[in-house]
Parts: structure tokens; sequence; C-alpha cells
């Protein structure tokens, strides 16, 4: 089954 | 220091049930501009994004950027103190450690005051891209909120299929699987109707426990805009008079 994935990588620490 | 002045408490007390079970303590950044709120949950899975613009309040007073640490438990509880259309002033001084809330009634000379602790709370600020979404869909938000419910009870998880044919949710649970269609209505455009702009067909795969807990913020608008775009976070985007309540959430991934 699908893994649930993570916000990390698609945003940038300002 | 900060003094706003916001006609009815209610849209606050919507704003914190929208958002308390994601988040245990965020900040609320307040500068001359409005009220901004950014927090990812604990898992970073999902992340809210809320703005109440200045020019929401009936009196906003901002002298400097002051960020309000704030625990989403104990201001709910203080909300709860406020009726809907009480008056609701929120102020705080720089470098203090209290935010003081009053709540003048609308009919009576009541007048309530109350104080929170403020915390201090080291969060990073994300830089959200601008993103051109494949698929753009804008429905009534009773309507999401009803789909996730239902689908929530078959399975963890919704596929949600943005074709020609419309938006199709799509839950496959161990017992029973379900789906629902929305075309486009061509005679009603929104907040009634549907509408769906597309690029390109989109596939994803989303927990329905975070939707659930999304569209709690039906109550703050009666539309609801779904952006997405293959293999990138879903946005869910409620837009209201005083600003918006925006959510992003990592879509399921592999096999």
């Amino acid at each position: 089954s699908k893994q649930q994935g993570r916000l990390d990588g698609f945003f940038s620490v300002k | 220091m900060l003094e706003a002045r916001l006609a009815e408490a209610a849209i606050l007390k919507r704003l914190l049930d929208s958002i308390k079970e994601l988040v245990t303590d965020a900040n609320f950044e307040c500068n001359e501009e409005g009220i901004n709120l950014q927090a990812m949950d604990n898992s970073h899975v999902a992340l809210v994004s809320v703005k109440l613009s200045a020019s929401g309040f009936k009196k906003y007073r901002c002298d400097r950027p002051l960020p309000l640490g704030v625990n989403l438990g104990s201001f709910t509880k203080v909300l709860k103190c406020a009726k809907d259309d009480d008056v609701c002033i929120i102020k705080a001084a720089d470098d203090a450690d209290i935010l003081s809330l009053t709540y003048e009634a609308r009919n009576s000379d009541r007048i309530a005051e109350y104080e929170m602790k403020l915390m201090d709370i080291d969060a990073d600020t994300l830089n959200i891209p601008d993103t051109d979404y494949d698929a753009r869909v804008s429905m009534p938000s009773a309507e999401f909120t009803r789909i996730v419910r239902d689908l929530s009870q078959l399975g963890e998880s919704v596929r949600i299929e943005v074709s020609k044919e419309g938006v199709r949710f799509i839950s496959d649970g161990e017992a029973a699987n379900g789906n629902i269609l929305l075309r486009q209505t061509d005679d009603d455009a929104p907040p009634e109707g549907v509408t769906i702009e597309m690029n390109q067909h989109v596939n994803l795969t989303f927990s329905l426990k975070y939707l659930v807990n999304f569209a709690k913020s039906s109550t703050l608008s009666n539309v609801v805009q779904l952006m997405l775009s293959n293999d990138v976070p879903l946005l869910v985007s409620y837009d209201f008079n005083q600003g918006h309540i925006r959510y992003y959430l990592a879509p399921k991934i592999g096999d």
C-alpha cells in the first residue's frame, strides 16, 4: 500500500 | 504594541477550531498588514497557513512586527468564553508575555476581560513556492465535507482524480469501496456549483484523516478550492471576507 509522504523537500526554510 | 478589534469573535473561534487539532503551539505573526500564522503538524505531513488582513478588523494597530506565541488549546478555551457575535478586542504590548482579550456584548453592557499567557516558540518560517497547479476545483465547502466524511467511513485514503469527466473521489476500503464523481456544473457557478479547470490529468492519493480535519473550515466559507498537481502537495483553500485559511497536504506515495 502507499506510504504517507512528507512536506519536507517541497517547502524551504526562509 | 498590537490592538485589534474584530467585529465578531466567531471568526477567531472558527479559525481556532480549524487548526487546533493539527497544531499544538504556533506563532501569530502580527505586523501592520495583519495577522498571519503558519504551522506544520508534528509529522510534517500537513501545513496550515492563515491570513487575517488588517482591513478585516474594525480597528487595527500594530506598530512593529510582533510574534505572539500561543498554545492553541488555551486560546480555544479562552475564545469559548466569547459569544459568536461579541466584539473581540485583542491587545499585546511589545515584549509582553500576556495576550489580553476583551469581549463586548452586542446587546448589553457586558464587558468580559481575559488574559492568556504567551510563549516563546522557535519555529522556522517556510517559503511556499508559487505553483501552477494542473487542476483547480472549486466546490461548495459543505459538499467537500460530506465527501471526505462519507469516504472516511470506508477507508483511510482517498484517491482524487481530475479528468475531462470531472473530479472523482475514490475510496478503496478493506470491506467496502466507493467513489463520488462531481461534474462541472454549467448552469451554476460557485458557491452552489462546481467548476473544474484542468491542464493535465491528475491522480493523487491523500489521507482522509487530514482532509476531514481541514473540512472543519467550512464554517468560514461556503466555497472550497482544491489545487492539485501530480506528485506535489494538495492545496485546500478557504477564502473569507477577512482573509483565508490554506492547508497543504503531502500525497501518499509508492505502491
